[in-house]
């Protein structure tokens, strides 16, 4: 149980911080629709 | 130590849109029949490192058919694209290109273009006019008669069919047939076509003069005919681009 609880709470602190209202970057591809999708 | 790899582009970042335009500019200045296409979204774009300031870019282009014939001089931006309630036509391409000190130029394009879905307009729109099949019987007497009306009404030329570029067919709440086709202007006169239509040829390459027709046939509830040609004027063809092809589908 040691171990387990140690390891979440790295796993806890490794986490990267996100700032507030951290919004991820769209995805590469596709790109955006200039028209319409058919 | 090997050059780093190119950092993977998005499709919307600008490079890949400079590499879309000049890749949709050598679509439309190769094609012989039909429309001018537009770039309707860019789906993937892959960037293979040649060697110092030469890449070589894949991309997997969504195209939608413009109201613009090929053969019109009309600018690509300013070419309508044909909406979803008039049966839009899409194309999907594969282009390869090159990106050599800065300068992108097309190694090979693959091409494919369907129309939308009869069932997907039904369900929107269930009385637009749908796409027939260029053969269709009701589209080629559309054609047939239109052009005839033009030319046993027109004082210029007397006009011969190149190609037809659509036919759609509405069945309610009345049945009307309309048809776009491509034209040439022909040696004659529309009235010495009358004389002997078989000695009128279409203009040789250094003046030929084409055009587009539309033209409406209603069949029901009551007859009528309307049509209606544009001829574009004496082109020069730039020289890389091929020759309209002659024959008349």
């Amino acid at each position: 149980p040691v171990t387990k609880r140690a390891v979440a709470e790295a796993a806890q602190h490794d986490k990267v911080p996100r700032p507030v209202g951290f919004v991820p970057p769209p995805p590469p591809c596709p790109g955006k629709i200039r028209h319409f999708d058919i | 130590v090997p050059a780093a790899p190119p950092a993977p582009l998005g499709c919307d970042d600008p490079e890949s849109e400079a590499a879309a335009e000049v890749a949709v500019n050598y679509i439309n200045a190769r094609s012989h029949h039909g429309y001018k296409f537009a770039l309707n979204r860019i789906e993937d774009v892959h960037v293979v490192l040649q060697g110092k300031g030469n890449y070589i870019m894949i991309l997997e282009l969504d195209l939608l058919e413009t109201k613009c014939p090929i053969l019109s001089p009309t600018p690509l931006a300013n070419c309508t694209v044909r909406s979803f309630a008039e049966h839009a036509v899409e194309g999907d391409c594969d282009v390869k290109l090159q990106k050599l000190n800065g300068t992108i130029s097309v190694l090979a394009s693959k091409c494919h273009s369907h129309a939308d879905s009869r069932e997907d307009i039904r369900r929107i729109c269930p009385n637009c006019p749908l796409l027939a099949r260029l053969n269709d019987t009701e589209v080629l007497e559309t054609v047939s008669a239109a052009l005839n009306d033009f030319n046993s009404k027109t004082t210029g030329p007397y006009l011969r069919l190149l190609e037809i570029g659509r036919g759609q067919i509405q069945y309610h709440p009345a049945h009307i047939i309309a048809v776009e086709f491509a034209v040439g202007a022909t040696n004659c006169s529309a009235e010495e076509a009358k004389v002997n239509v078989g000695a009128c040829q279409l203009l040789p390459e250094d003046q030929s003069n084409f055009g587009f027709c539309t033209g409406t046939v209603v069949k029901s509830p009551s007859q009528d005919l309307n049509v209606d040609c544009q001829l574009y004027g004496h082109q020069v063809r730039t020289p890389d681009i091929p020759l309209l092809c002659q024959d008349t589908s």
